[in-house]
């Protein structure tokens, strides 16, 4: 039987893991501030 | 925990955009997610039709949101790559409609303890608190089942938690990707004024007395009983399974003491639809004759039929006996009606009857199959729990197969696999864009609670395996040869779909498994409409000049973007129209001979380009070698 092919790459990512991975270093993992939260 | 400022909310229905960006599964995801929000609460979604604020869902790098409305019209949500999960879309979306993570509300560290040292360098940001003052917990309790919570890897630095839950039973419980919890639903209906949603309509089990408002009609020659147990079976109701002492009931209907061709009728209460499709879902158990069967009929009210039409919607028959069993009924309902459930005693011998329990009624689109598991839990962590399950055919014809494996340590993993099937030679190969949804069905009695793990993954008919193959070509072509249980040959690809599927853990909770069933709901649908572009609003004022100038050829529609016309062009799967008046004709045929066409010239161009220098290289050698030659000898005979 051929081998299944794993979307996940065999990792069981979570958001904050997925933006790390893309260099993303978002406020708490996920949150996109404006200018006047950054402040 | 929300954001405090009615300037953050959104209204109850929320403009979007899927932009073309978006991966089509992502699509197709981020429109379920979306059902569950309708469902569940009284938000609503709706493509842009020129409103003010918007939300555009796009293909960015990673999953990220703001958190509520920001008011600057086109408010950007990234769904991107490794983020086509449906939680993973509802918590972006939660935090879209004004929600912080769970961890980071006021009162967190009453609930869990942030491991400081643990936490790789420079991300400590990710752990922060708001004041009440910023932030609202909408008076509910600390909830580690929210889907807004993060789990206890988050930001870890080495392999210990960053995160501990001071009790220690929520350890592996934060960080959930299921679905909202019962506490996110609160706060989401608190903070919006929610009382009712737009697709919910009945839960029914059985519970209380008055039974949901339902009725035993006077035109049947029996009636169902609302009992705790039945002398043939079942010795429980669905509900409870047994686990509450002097509760969980159920109705039955004993059709061992009446005779064949007896009905016994119930009605609902009266039902008012809105989207005009309906899916009713319910759990029946046999004990009777295996003849006895379920019809189910509307009744229909109009201002012609003061009583009500009745239609027979559908004949359950072949009920097996001894376990309860999940049914699905599709309902296309537009005005004002009844669901009417009649029992109906069938030839043979009976040592009990029909009962039916966990009755929901939603306007939602039924799943296309039903995989149930029997004896479920003998195959987890066990070398015998790969299975796969029956084959079934998807509304275009396609025939698949799910395979679920339990033999992994800690995680169960789903694949779909395309399997040979009767109407190959009539589909297109590779299989375009069917989106294949698997849901470990949370056997909770109201569908407002369930929890229900899902998954969906789509075929891309460009998708090529490392040998070159396309991954989702016909079976018979590309998949291996494989025996169902009755020794029929058939051909299976390879599966595509994903080894974390669900935790162990998660899976013994919750009431995924039931009576030791389990149920696998299976959609798989063509999503290929969703290949085009969103139609943008034609606006009503000022900006409608800018299109008067502007004619699209061949269909396409003027749209105006950052105030300039542009033409929106219409495409298909493999043809499309492009130019800034659609007015050139592309595909995907002209797209591979202007690749090897241009290959061909580069090659050519670059051949003709090193010819012409060897050539001069060469050349230019030759007379310096005829005009030096003592030099060179003189060098030769140094070096050696």
């Amino acid at each position: 039987t051929p081998e299944n092919f794993d979307v996940d790459g065999g990792l069981d990512q979570d958001i904050f893991d997925i933006n790390e991975d893309f260099g993303l270093d978002l406020f708490e993992g996920d949150i996109r501030l404006d200018g006047a939260q950054n402040r | 925990n929300s954001i405090i400022g009615e300037k953050y909310r959104w209204p109850h229905t929320i403009p979007y955009v899927l932009e073309d960006s978006l991966e089509m599964n992502a699509k197709g995801i981020i429109l379920n997610a979306f059902e569950r929000y309708r469902l569940k609460t009284c938000i609503d979604f709706k493509p842009w039709a020129g409103e003010a604020n918007y939300l555009s869902v796009f293909k960015g790098s990673g999953c990220w949101s703001s958190v509520g409305n920001r008011r600057v019209r086109k408010q950007d949500l990234s769904i991107g790559a490794g983020c086509d999960r449906i939680a993973t879309v509802q918590h972006e979306l939660l935090h879209a409609l004004g929600f912080w993570h769970e961890q980071s509300r006021s009162d967190r560290d009453d609930y869990i303890r942030i491991i400081w040292d643990r936490i790789q360098p420079d991300k400590e940001h990710n752990f922060n608190t708001y004041d009440d003052q910023v932030s609202d917990s909408l008076n509910v309790p600390y909830d580690y089942t929210s889907v807004m919570h993060y789990s206890k890897t988050a930001f870890q630095n080495g392999t210990e938690p960053t995160i501990v839950t001071k009790i220690s039973n929520f350890m592996d419980v934060i960080g959930q990707r299921m679905d909202f919890s019962e506490y996110d639903l609160l706060k989401l209906n608190q903070l919006y004024n929610c009382s009712s949603s737009l697709s919910f309509m009945d839960s029914c089990d059985f519970e209380l007395e008055n039974v949901c408002g339902m009725i035993q009609s006077s035109s049947d020659s029996a009636d169902w009983q609302r009992v705790s147990w039945a002398p043939g079976g079942p010795g429980s109701d669905h509900s409870n399974m047994g686990r509450c002492t002097g509760s969980g009931f159920f109705m039955h209907f004993d059709s061992s003491s009446v005779s064949v061709g007896a009905i016994a009728i119930l009605e609902s209460r009266t039902l008012y639809p809105k989207r005009g499709f309906q899916c009713l879902q319910l759990f029946l158990y046999n004990s009777g004759s295996e003849n006895d069967q379920l019809n189910i009929y509307i009744r229909e009210y109009s201002a012609g039929s003061v009583n009500g039409t009745l239609t027979l919607v559908e004949e359950i028959k072949d009920i097996p006996t001894g376990s309860w069993q999940l049914y699905h009924v599709t309902l296309e309902v537009t005005s004002k009606f009844r669901v009417v459930f009649a029992g109906v005693r069938g030839p043979g011998a009976s040592r009990g009857g029909l009962s039916m329990d966990d009755i929901n009624l939603s306007e939602t689109r039924c799943p296309h199959h039903v995989w149930h598991i029997r004896n479920f839990t003998q195959f987890i962590g066990s070398p015998n729990g790969i299975l796969y399950s029956p084959p079934f055919y998807s509304s275009k014809g396609y025939a698949f197969q799910i395979h679920l494996t339990l033999s992994h340590l800690t995680n169960a993993g789903i694949y779909l696999h395309l399997i040979s099937g009767a109407n190959d030679d009539q589909l297109q190969w590779p299989c375009p864009w069917q989106q294949a949804t698997m849901t470990l069905l949370d056997q909770n009695p109201d569908i407002r609670q369930r929890m229900s793990n899902q998954r969906s993954v789509t075929t891309d008919p460009l998708m090529t395996t490392d040998n070159g193959t396309y991954f989702w070509d016909r079976p018979s072509k590309v998949g291996a040869v494989a025996f169902f249980p009755n020794g029929t040959q058939f051909n299976r690809s390879m599966g595509y779909g994903t080894s974390a599927f669900i935790t162990y853990q998660r899976l013994k909770s919750r009431d995924f498994i039931k009576g030791n069933d389990v149920y696998i709901l299976l959609t798989m649908e063509d999503i290929s409409h969703l290949n085009s572009t969103q139609m943008q609003p034609i606006p009503t004022s000022g900006n409608s000049d800018l299109c008067s100038d502007v004619k699209c050829e061949n269909d396409g529609i003027c749209v105006v973007r950052d105030g300039n016309a542009e033409c929106r062009c219409p495409s298909w799967d493999d043809w499309w129209y492009s130019g800034q008046r659609c007015e050139k004709r592309g595909s995907t045929r002209d797209t591979i001979i202007i690749a090897v066409s241009s290959t061909a010239a580069v090659f050519a161009l670059m051949l003709i380009v090193t010819l012409v220098s060897v050539y001069c290289t060469r050349n230019k050698y030759r007379a310096k070698g005829s005009s030096h030659g003592a030099d060179l000898t003189l060098e030769n005979r140094h070096a050696f």
